[in-house]
């Protein structure tokens, strides 16, 4: 008489929902997702667009990881909760190795061999470039392109554990076939009316100008910053130049902006820990 | 358990009166009485039945089991009888005239992930722990 595995399939019979149950339904299902209503997002062919294929490849590691229930062996490091998570710097190191002309479109980064620090995050969540137009020149002549988030959405209770700007590189214009690359990416910390910004560096990456794929960078720590302090958001400043300092513009280094098509457009995601469990109540 | 305690208080009782105290087995109920023994019932839930595929991207729906059923004797693989036992001495000493009914609720609880849109087109990967109902028993 075990009760505990009986899977009787039960003679439920499939049937359309009245509009009643419907409504009834979905308020449960709302209340369990934490949302107030349901979202009514705007752009449209937004499934196609670069966040929710990345998003939903996470899902796919995901969900194999809860089918198959397989144990994660821990990652290096202090693992998950310290400053440092092996399993996910790891990952980004391995995600953010050069791009090399042989090297194969990187996998989604759920495919990566690593992904215990995406089993310890009780939440992921994806943020549009909010940037209306791309600047592409400063005042000294200096090429660089602005991005924006706003990370106010974020649900209570989460805290950024790890977060990563990504932005997508064809290869770059011929001229510039053997030259290397130098991608930096600042925190813009202060803006002046006639004057290029006060910035902090975050993170620079080496690439061949022939190369393609997704660079990664890690901003970690500005996200946590900017949910701690959304007012001091001026978001992201990403510059390109030769290795002797010449200053290039985007669009000839092969990065991709707002009018490079949906599946390349830059975007940021962040991992999350909850501060606090969230219990249901019983219904 | 309440006709088990009459039966023992009352030893002199004919044996065909013990007989009516004794908890009916599933074989003495006809058909239409018998209840379900507790069990797992499937519910599926398809988010395209409610509308909902333009902000939900993953999954389709999911299913979302209950357990229903009745909880009585022959004990489960939980409830041996020297669980039930000191189950039944605890209530007892806290509720006398309460009788300790076993109640078919869930053993084992799954996660379930959930892809979806918000307002801002942003999108939100939500791991939700303890959310279906994997296996049902009597507690």
């Amino acid at each position: 008489c075990g009760f505990s595995d009986n899977h009787v399939h039960s003679s439920f019979i499939y049937r359309r929902l009245r509009n009643h149950e419907r409504r009834e339904i979905q308020r449960e299902i709302l209340s369990i997702l934490g949302l107030p209503h349901r979202p009514r997002p705007f752009s449209p062919g937004k499934q196609a667009s670069s966040a929710p294929l990345f998003m939903l490849d996470l899902y796919n590691a995901m969900s194999i990881e809860e089918e198959e229930g397989i144990q994660q062996p821990q990652s290096a490091g202090k693992g998950y909760g310290g400053k440092h998570y092996g399993g996910y710097s790891r990952m980004a190191h391995y995600r953010a190795a050069p791009l090399t002309s042989q090297s194969p479109p990187l996998p989604p980064a759920a495919a990566a061999q690593d992904t215990s620090f995406l089993n310890d995050a009780d939440m992921v969540m994806s943020f549009v470039n909010l940037v209306e137009k791309d600047k592409d020149f400063s005042h000294q002549r200096r090429h660089y392109k602005e991005f924006r988030f706003d990370l106010t959405q974020i649900p209570d209770g989460e805290a950024v554990t790890a977060a990563e700007f990504r932005i997508h590189k064809d290869r770059g214009y011929a001229r510039y076939e053997n030259v290397t690359l130098k991608v930096t990416v600042y925190q813009v910390v202060k803006e002046f009316p006639n004057k290029d910004a006060e910035m902090f560096l975050l993170d620079s990456k080496k690439v061949r100008a022939s190369d393609g794929g997704w660079l990664v960078f890690d901003i970690t720590a500005t996200s946590n910053h900017w949910v701690v302090n959304p007012q001091q958001n001026m978001g992201l400043q990403l510059c390109v130049e030769t290795l002797d300092g010449r200053s290039i513009n985007m669009k000839s280094a092969g990065l991709v902006g707002r009018g490079g098509p949906q599946s390349k457009q830059p975007f940021l995601v962040a991992f999350f820990k909850v501060s606090e469990v969230l219990l249901r109540s019983i219904r | 358990a309440a006709g088990g305690k009459k039966k023992n208080g009352n030893r002199n009782k004919s044996a065909g009166q013990q007989e009516t105290s004794r908890a009916p087995g599933a074989g003495d109920l006809n058909m239409s009485e018998q209840k379900q023994a507790c069990k797992k019932h499937e519910l599926y839930v398809s988010f395209r039945d409610l509308g909902w595929q333009d902000w939900i991207i993953a999954p389709e729906g999911y299913a979302a089991f209950y357990c229903d059923g009745e909880c009585s004797f022959p004990l489960n693989a939980h409830m041996n009888a020297t669980n039930h036992a000191i189950v039944q001495t605890l209530v007892h000493l806290m509720f006398p005239d309460n009788v300790p009914k076993p109640c078919c609720a869930p053993t084992k609880l799954n996660a379930i992930s959930v892809l979806y849109f918000d307002d801002s087109s942003n999108v939100i990967l939500k791991k939700y722990r303890n959310m279906v109902v994997r296996s049902c028993g009597c507690h």
